[in-house]
Parts: structure tokens; C-alpha cells; sequence
């Protein structure tokens, strides 16, 4: 979902 | 991925050997805020206790594993290794670092993307990491003098937030779901707070001379 997406930084 | 997320997280990858690096072959920690240490630990354990939860690429797993392993590695040459504990200068390193963990928190229990554990301490570890570095910066003000390796530290870190910028950029001009307010706008704050070393760093550079910061 969204919030996910947004993690995929370190 | 893009070039510049690579880029950025090779230099963060590369500061931390810096430091590891200086630490280890000169079984010291002068010129070390050990604070600042402690918060970049508290970061990543903060931010990456999706380890557990989420997995989004070997990559990503393996460097979070890294960020955690060697932060705590360098805090703990700080605080126990018999030889580096003894270079500490704790009265240069006065810094009230729980108040910035305070602060953050606090900032996190009302700005988040959601409200749940998870996402309240992906958020703390956002705003930490935006003013982790200041008892580093205040630390090496206050001794003038700075070391080359620890020099080249802070010099990486600022390179990876500047490179991380240009990575939302790209980010935010090629992928259109691409909105991430929080980390962003934390990141900038946290580029601008190196501009001041950079400025000095890039001086000592151009006249080939010692890193020297005003008092």
C-alpha cells in the first residue's frame, strides 16, 4: 500500500 | 533505484567505514561526539524495526542489518573498548542529546503518516536523524581543530543527505505516486545544518590547508 511505498528508503 | 539513492547510500555506507576506520587504526575517538553516535544507533534501531515486519528488497534488508550492526559497533568502541573509551573527552562533548530524542518524539506523536507503532517511530527516526549530527558540529566548533578522517566523516554524511535530495527529485519527477512530506522536508533541514562545514570544508580544500572551524 501507500505507507509501504513510502519505505523503501534507508 | 535511482543513481543518486545508490550514490547517497553508498556515501552514508562509506562515512561509517570512515569512522570505523579511524577509530580502529588509531584506537582513538578524539574529535568523536559520542552522542551524536548514540542518536544515529537510536535512529536506525527506531526506523528499521520493519525488519521484522515488511520486506521490500535483499538490498534493503542487508544495509539496514549493516546501519544497525555498525552503529552499535562504534558506540560500543566508545563506551567499553579499554583504549578508545580512555581518548573520550566527555566535557568537550556537552551537547543535551535527550533533549533532541525528546523533542523528536514528541514531534512524532503529532506528525505521522499514521498512527501506529511502526509508523511513530519511523517518524521519530526522521526527525532525529535531521538534527542527530548537531553534537558532532557543535563538538568539532568547539575544539577548532579538525582531523582529517573526522573531517572526511562529516564530509560523507552531508554528501549522502545532499544526494539523497537530489534522489526525491528525480524521484518526484519521474514516478507520480511519489509524496513522502515528512522525510523530505526533515531532509532538507538536515542538509541545510551541514552547509556551515561545507563552506569551511571547502575553504581548507581550495587553500589546501587543515580543516579549521571559527569559534
Amino acid at each position: 500500500d501507500e505507507l509501504n511505498y513510502n519505505k523503501d528508503e534507508l | 533505484m535511482n543513481i543518486f539513492r545508490l550514490a547517497g547510500d553508498m556515501t552514508h555506507l562509506l562515512s561509517i567505514l570512515v569512522l570505523l576506520l579511524k577509530i580502529y587504526a588509531t584506537k582513538s575517538c578524539s574529535g568523536v561526539s559520542r552522542k551524536t553516535q548514540e542518536l544515529y544507533a537510536i535512529v536506525f534501531l527506531a526506523r528499521y524495526l520493519d525488519l521484522f515486519t515488511d520486506f521490500i528488497s535483499v538490498y534493503n534488508t542487508f544495509m539496514k542489518i549493516v546501519f544497525i550492526a555498525s552503529s552499535l559497533a562504534i558506540v560500543w568502541c566508545i563506551r567499553v573498548h579499554p583504549m578508545v573509551k580512555r581518548s573520550y573527552d566527555k566535557d568537550l562533548d556537552t551537547f543535551r542529546h535527550y533533549l533532541l530524542v525528546a523533542a523528536s518524539f514528541l514531534l512524532a506523536l503529532f506528525l505521522h503518516e499514521k498512527f501506529t507503532f511502526l509508523e511513530i517511530f519511523w517518524a521519530f527516526s526522521i526527525y532525529l536523524e535531521a538534527v542527530a549530527i548537531l553534537p558532532q558540529l557543535v563538538l568539532l566548533q568547539r575544539s577548532g581543530n579538525v582531523d582529517n578522517l573526522t573531517g572526511q566523516y562529516v564530509f560523507f554524511l552531508g554528501a549522502y543527505r545532499g544526494l539523497y535530495i537530489l534522489n526525491w527529485i528525480y524521484r518526484y519527477l519521474t514516478e507520480p505516486r511519489f509524496t513522502r512530506w515528512i522525510a523530505c522536508v526533515s531532509g532538507v533541514v538536515q542538509t541545510a545544518l551541514y552547509a556551515d562545514f561545507f563552506y569551511y570544508y571547502f575553504i581548507s580544500w581550495k587553500n589546501n590547508s587543515k580543516l579549521k572551524l571559527p569559534a
